[in-house]
């Protein structure tokens, strides 16, 4: 749900200012990246209603993002195209040589799965540097990135409580330690958030 | 082994 209002956020900000700035399409391209190799079981793995319907969101959603950010008329003038300089293969290929290294499965689906866990542990980061260039960071970006962030660190908990209440409940060690890694790359952010929002001030990270 | 963990999680 928190991953949710974070899309929300996001889209709400591009469609009501019209305006990406401050918005890393780097970031929304490596979640595109990481929602369409976690969910190749989109039709073949049915877990829920609730499950289906979230993973069709959430990859519709990161594509309308990247779509409003490369296509629309007045939001592409206003993407940060020279602060947005992180490569993408920085990320994708060490996570792509990981996944091949370590796996649970070693089955082109849980390969790519796999993959996906550990792009996504790291793909905020395009984010978080342009965030860290960006002078005036306004409210929606904001909460947008704590939301993006929040929403891993409430797995850890839901991960905790699973464990210890559910009979059925199996460690995923490599799900785990991305999630821990995932969760600490934003610790620094939390930081200035709350900083930032205890002192009623507006959000600024230090270069 | 390890029992594999189901994919239930988004």
């Amino acid at each position: 749900m928190t991953h949710l209002a974070s899309i929300c956020l996001l889209l709400l900000k591009i469609h009501t200012m019209k305006s990406c700035a401050g918005v890393s399409l780097k970031t929304q391209e490596l979640y595109a990246l990481v929602f369409v190799t976690r969910y190749l079981d989109l039709f073949s793995n049915f877990v829920s209603m609730y499950n289906t319907i979230m993973k069709i969101i959430f990859l519709s959603s990161t594509f309308g993002i990247i779509w409003y950010m490369r296509g629309h008329k007045l939001v592409r003038q206003s993407y940060d195209k020279e602060q947005d300089t992180f490569r993408h293969y920085f990320l994708v290929i060490p996570c792509m040589v990981l996944a091949l290294v370590i796996h649970s499965k070693f089955t082109l689906l849980e390969v790519l799965w796999t993959f996906s866990i550990y792009l996504e542990a790291v793909a905020i980061l395009p984010q978080l540097v342009l965030l860290q260039r960006t002078r005036n960071i306004d409210n929606l970006t904001g909460n947008y990135i704590f939301c993006l962030g929040a929403y891993r660190a409430l797995y850890l908990l839901n991960w905790i409580y699973r464990y210890f209440m559910e009979k059925n409940y199996h460690a995923q060690w490599i799900t785990w330690m991305a999630g821990m890694i995932q969760t600490a790359i934003y610790a620094d952010f939390f930081y200035y958030y709350f900083k930032s929002w205890k002192k009623n001030e507006r959000l600024k990270l230090p270069a | 082994v390890a029992k594999e963990a189901e994919k239930d999680e988004l």
